[in-house]
């Protein structure tokens, strides 16, 4: 079946390299890094990418839509707005079909996750993140990260997050979380909270491989004075935004984004 | 003396961490850390903070001139205005105070050495760099930095370079470098070919002490992968940093300012 995880922030973030990583194959080559600033897009650009893959056992069709563009000029005014247009469209495309064939023939395009690259500057949210979140959190499910997130100290992680939260609430902005269920198992129950808490995730991204200090061949990054492993949950929060996109949440975010999400826009569009 | 050294970067890049750390002293507290971004100024501010230091045996009065607000609002366009007002209007300070009394009892309220910070995106330029530095090179001695450079690799910092002085070429940016001279020893040329050739700095910032794997106590930033030490030349080019700023190349600056700077913009003006 389909996942469609459309990816959102300032260039260099991370953003094709944390692709690369989640779906561990290089859907993003290294080079878009050598494109000048004076050849960059003056709009935001909607481009997507389709792999067939297979996760757990499951087989998906996997597309990104990345926008590029967004947050990188001078006057980011409205960037927000064909990214807006194109969750809605899909969100029109699926209407029509529904309108016209039994629903389980449709092919679903719409939005299941958008994953939004917060700066890692150390302070809290700036205007451009509230503003963009704002538009979107209401029609798909929104998953902040903190990029780059290997450029802060544990300590500065903790606080980060708690100014980030801070924010986000007094915004009122609504974030994905997953459901937690009277019947679900204890174990569950601890891990669903315990990866709540985590939010929002603290990731690095990398597809080298590289050798620790004590041998290990591991996924990470190598600086003169260590080396950070992407998949070490004492390093960093990947693991657990991989469980979030595509192991124990993902048909939580496709339901979401069918039966609540893709229903409230259809009554607001019929409202008018 | 004077020395007036202004500092423009979004917010986030370490700037004022980098201040306190250059001068060894906390001239900025982390209280900013919390302004939430709808507090922040919606439009740049010149803020100066003066010490008296000593530097090397000299005493300097210290003058630290900061634009907060710069680059962080979500339209940019014209944020180095009041920038470049600041910098005119320190000229014509002493345009005024020259045509009045002896040259030698004027106070030297002029910018001598503009850091501007880069964020390490790994790609290049961003439009706004490219503006901002294009305002201010013929006024002002420029010191483009990398901001952040634990965020990369020792590879990365190599090909970000590059591209950034490809960039600075392409868009005919000048960039304070220190001038060699003819009758200067072997030791003095290599020591500054080598201190240009590491141009745009690399810098990390902190004015915490943490301990290294093998025992030692060092200004740096402590990672569960590793410590990174600012005063250590393997691990970033803040030495180099304090050098041309404080160190060898202070006198050059002011004189260049004074002889060059200066009297390009007086010429200008009473061309006008
Ligand atoms: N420190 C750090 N650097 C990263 C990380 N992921 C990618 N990078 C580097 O950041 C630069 C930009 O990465 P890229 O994936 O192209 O960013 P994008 O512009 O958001 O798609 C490259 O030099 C990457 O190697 C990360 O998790 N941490
Ligand atoms: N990775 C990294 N973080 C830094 C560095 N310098 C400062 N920081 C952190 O970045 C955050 C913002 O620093 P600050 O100096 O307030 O930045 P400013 O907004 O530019 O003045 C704080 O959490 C600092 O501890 C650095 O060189 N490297």
């Amino acid at each position: 079946f389909n996942l469609n995880v459309m990816v959102v922030g300032e260039s260099g973030l991370g953003k094709s390299t944390l692709m690369n990583t989640l779906f561990n194959r290089n859907l993003y080559s290294a080079s878009s890094a050598a494109i000048p600033a004076t050849e960059k897009p003056s709009a935001v650009e909607i481009e997507s990418l389709s792999a067939d893959i297979e996760e757990n056992g499951v087989r998906l069709h996997l597309t990104i839509i990345d926008t590029p563009g967004f947050g990188d000029a001078i006057n980011n005014t409205d960037s927000w707005t064909s990214i807006v247009s194109d969750i809605n469209n899909r969100f029109d495309t699926y209407l029509e079909a529904e309108s016209k064939v039994t629903r389980n023939t449709i092919a679903d395009t719409r939005v299941h996750a958008l994953i939004y690259f917060i700066e890692p500057t150390g302070h809290s949210l700036k205007p451009l993140d509230i503003t963009f979140m704002k538009q979107v959190h209401g029609k798909v499910n929104l998953v902040p990260v903190i990029a780059k997130s290997d450029t802060m100290t544990e300590e500065e992680i903790v606080e980060f997050k708690q100014r980030i939260n801070d924010d986000i609430i007094t915004h009122n902005i609504n974030i994905f979380k997953p459901a937690q269920f009277e019947n679900d198992d204890d174990d569950t129950i601890l891990s669903t909270q315990d990866l709540i808490a985590k939010i929002p995730f603290a990731v690095v991204g990398s597809t080298t491989a590289v050798t620790t200090a004590d041998d290990r061949q591991v996924r990470g990054r190598s600086y003169p004075w260590g080396v950070i492993e992407v998949d070490n949950e004492e390093h960093c929060d990947f693991v657990r935004l991989r469980d979030l996109l595509v192991r124990n949440f993902l048909e939580e975010l496709r339901e979401r984004t069918g039966n609540v999400l893709y229903e409230n826009y259809r009554t607001e569009k019929l409202k008018k």
